[in-house]
């Protein structure tokens, strides 16, 4: 289906976003297995959307044609909207 | 008028650093915390 579709583009995108960031932030190795920290805590309906294939594949192909200029930015932007949707949910109090 | 330049990377782009600075200070508070 769509949604199987997009989890494995979006999965694709991301490694190639990884391969990116760690071969231009080498000076911070903490880096990249945060970004892929964040990925992995992501809910998976998140992660098979349309809505992070577009914040992806926008980020991926901004970083690819300024370089590094503004890549932290990218790397950030997609730590903020990883982390919105992280599957880690705060427990509800109990009465 | 001559001009000078800042001893910093001049190709370091402001919003970049920023984003940099907050990036590795979230990491920083996330390993402390773990």
């Amino acid at each position: 289906g769509t949604r199987r579709t997009y989890k494995l583009e979006n999965e694709k995108l991301f490694t190639e976003f990884l391969e990116l960031c760690r071969a231009q932030t080498g000076e911070h190795p903490e880096v990249v297995p945060f970004l892929a920290g964040r990925f992995a805590r992501a809910g998976p309906a998140f992660v098979a959307s349309a809505e992070f294939r577009n914040v992806l594949g926008r980020c991926l192909a901004r970083a690819r044609t300024r370089h590094a200029k503004k890549l932290y930015v990218y790397i950030n932007e997609l730590c903020t909207v990883l982390k919105a949707h992280s599957a880690r949910r705060k427990l509800p109090l109990l009465p | 008028v001559p001009v000078t330049m800042d001893d910093d990377d001049d190709d370091d782009d402001p919003e970049n650093r920023i984003a940099k600075k907050m990036l590795l200070e979230e990491i920083k508070a996330n390993l402390s915390s773990d």
